[in-house]
């Protein structure tokens, strides 16, 4: 299933001599159905297959009038596919995993995203990748509504040796505010909002987390992705990053055998960079991110 | 122009875009496509109504064969439910909610916390056990699921309980050792109960893309997936993966999750879930 894609392609284009105007359509209705099938948006799809037609036909015309019908050194299956390829690492990117910590005493990262795709164990993987990089971050149990929420952060918290701030009958904007002034008097220096799941469209629980932003201003808020999720990825990331200050995402789930053509659609449509990806349940399994793995997995 | 016996490009491409949108999938939609434009073609249909009906008709056809709802059998004593499925899909709600149904029907219920895995699983579901005043069996935190299974089936056998739903942690179907785990956890229920697991229930998340299809085929291969619950159809998300799924698998939607209370649970009625495709 991960290579049909790119084998299907190189059948067609094989033994072809230059790629044609004709030859690159048929191409393109390969590579059409495989980012489909990898869970790219339709609309995203649409508009990557006319990018990569206009940039191969040009190509095309460029090679006959430098060449003038000599046989090219590349393959033209080669060829076509490394252009694909490239157009998708170019859409991925620029690369930018860096995290803002302002100057404030305490910087703060948000974690938002729909209900079960990974926040809680994200916030303890951030936590411990910003342990290695030498901060000193405070987890905080924002969500006051999944049972035994705080209890799962807190039992990550404790298997990392890393605290975790939790406050009852409170709410979570002022749970946050809070944290920042007890992460502050603990010698913290960032403290990981982990919010409770939730439906870009409902409306009282988006406004719970504009008013966490109100009362807290956190320099980072990422949108968890399960790199599973299908065509929602774009109406999902729109409506966050519409209502949020979304400055970058994370991917999870990527030991699986998700294509993860998500990342795509968010990127495109939203224009905020992915930051990290988790790739196994254990806290350790945060990688930064790197477009070129994510790029053949999406073209399969 | 249905009238003329073909379908415009324009009419193919919108109903592309809604199917395809909806995680029907490229491949799903072709074939619909191709199905309706066959039958038209042979005047196969004697009132061609708008596409959109000819659509939802294929789509009746397909889904409504899943319209098989779960039949408790309390002689069995107890009715065994396994639950299964990827991280994060909604397993552990899921078996709270049909507690709860069940429960309200009459039939005693027994929830064992077989997920002994996760930070806080057991916890979750001793919690929602609490809220809904049903019998609860978990072991330590690291304990041996099957072991858990066992002791469960021991406990509701002797306590002469209705229906014991068998919660499990959630796992990539593509992780050898974990499908390994469930496997040993089915078999150890069906040596000691006849006929155990009575259903075995796959959890699918709605807003999943075209991996729900890998998950429902190798959790499939791996034991036999007698239902689905599909959760999550309160969001955006239309969960047409669903299709190709019936299609290929065969397997009856039991329930469908809108939400993350108690009472979120929902048969799955197919005419309802294909309006919902194109609203
Ligand atoms: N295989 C795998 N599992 C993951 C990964 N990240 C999280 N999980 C699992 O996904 C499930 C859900 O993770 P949570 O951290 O509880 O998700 P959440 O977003 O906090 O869920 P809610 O708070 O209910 O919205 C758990 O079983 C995690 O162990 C990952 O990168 N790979
Ligand atoms: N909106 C909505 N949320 C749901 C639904 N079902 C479950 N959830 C939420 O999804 C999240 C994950 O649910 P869990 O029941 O913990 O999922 P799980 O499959 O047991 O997760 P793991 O055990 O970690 O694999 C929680 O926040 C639930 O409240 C549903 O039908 N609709
Ligand atoms: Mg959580
Ligand atoms: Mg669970």
């Amino acid at each position: 299933v991960i290579t049909s894609g790119f084998n299907k392609v190189r059948d067609r284009l094989q033994g072809k001599v230059e790629l044609t105007e004709s030859n690159i359509e048929d191409a393109l209705r390969d590579i059409r159905f495989s980012l489909l099938e990898a869970d790219v948006h339709l609309s995203v799809v649409k508009r990557f297959i006319a990018h990569v037609q206009e940039k191969a036909v040009g190509e095309v015309v460029a090679t006959r009038v430098a060449h003038k019908g000599k046989k090219l050194k590349v393959s033209p299956a080669d060829h076509f596919i490394n252009i694909c390829y490239e157009e998708l690492v170019n859409l991925m990117g620029p690369v930018d995993v860096s995290l803002r910590f302002g100057s404030r005493p305490v910087a703060a990262i948000m974690l938002v995203g729909l209900q079960g795709c990974g926040k809680t164990t994200t916030a303890g993987k951030l936590a411990s990748y910003l342990r290695s990089k030498n901060k000193k971050p405070l987890l905080v149990a924002a969500d006051i509504y999944r049972p035994a929420a705080i209890e799962q952060l807190q039992v990550i918290g404790s298997s990392l040796g890393i605290p975790v701030y939790t406050q009852q009958n409170a709410l979570p904007p002022l749970i946050c505010k809070q944290a920042l002034e007890h992460a502050r008097s603990i010698g913290c220096d960032v403290a990981i909002f982990d919010t409770a799941g939730r439906l870009a469209i409902d409306d009282a629980l988006m406004h719970e987390l504009e008013n966490i932003v109100a009362m807290t201003q956190p320099e980072n808020t990422l949108l968890v992705c399960d790199a599973m999720i299908g065509q929602d990825a774009v109406k999902t990331a729109e409506t966050f990053s519409r209502r949020l200050p979304v400055s970058g995402f994370i991917l999870t789930k990527l030991d699986g055998d998700a294509r993860g053509g998500a990342a795509l659609s968010i990127k495109e449509v939203t224009g905020k960079p992915i930051k990290f990806l988790g790739t196994g349940e254990a806290l350790d399994r945060l990688e930064e991110f790197r477009p070129e793995g994510l790029a053949s997995r999406i073209l399969g | 122009t249905l009238g003329k016996r073909e379908i415009s490009p324009e009419m193919i491409e919108h109903l592309e875009e809604t199917l395809i949108t909806a995680d029907l999938g490229a491949a799903t939609v072709q074939e619909l496509i191709d199905t309706i434009k066959w039958k038209v073609a042979r005047k196969e249909l004697e009132n061609p109504e708008s596409i959109q009906c000819l659509i939802k008709q294929e789509l009746f056809s397909i889904l409504h064969q899943q319209e098989r709802p779960l039949q408790i059998d309390p002689s069995c004593q107890p009715f065994v439910i396994l639950t299964v499925g990827v991280n994060g899909t909604g397993k552990t709600t899921t078996i709270a909610k049909l507690g709860a149904l069940l429960q309200s029907q009459g039939l005693s219920v027994m929830l064992a916390a077989a997920d002994t895995f996760r930070a806080a699983a057991i916890e979750q579901l001793e919690i929602w056990a609490q809220r809904i005043g049903c019998a609860f069996v978990k072991h330590r935190q690291g304990a041996d699921p099957s072991a858990v299974a066992f002791d469960a089936l021991k406990s509701a056998r002797a306590r002469h309980i209705d229906v014991l739903i068998i919660d499990t942690a959630g796992r990539l179907h593509t992780k050898m050792p974990l499908m390994e785990e469930i496997k040993k956890v089915y078999r150890i229920l069906s040596r000691e109960h006849t006929g155990a697991p009575h259903e075995t229930l796959l959890v699918l998340d709605a807003t999943t893309g075209q991996n729900a299809i890998s998950q429902a085929s190798l959790f499939k291969d791996a034991i036999n997936i007698t239902g689905i619950a599909l959760t999550k159809l309160d969001g955006t998300a239309k969960g047409g993966v669903i299709v190709g799924i019936s299609r290929s698998l065969n397997i009856p939607i039991r329930f469908i999750g809108v939400g993350e209370k108690l009472d979120d649970l929902r048969e799955f009625h197919a005419k309802d879930f294909i309006d919902a495709l194109f609203e």
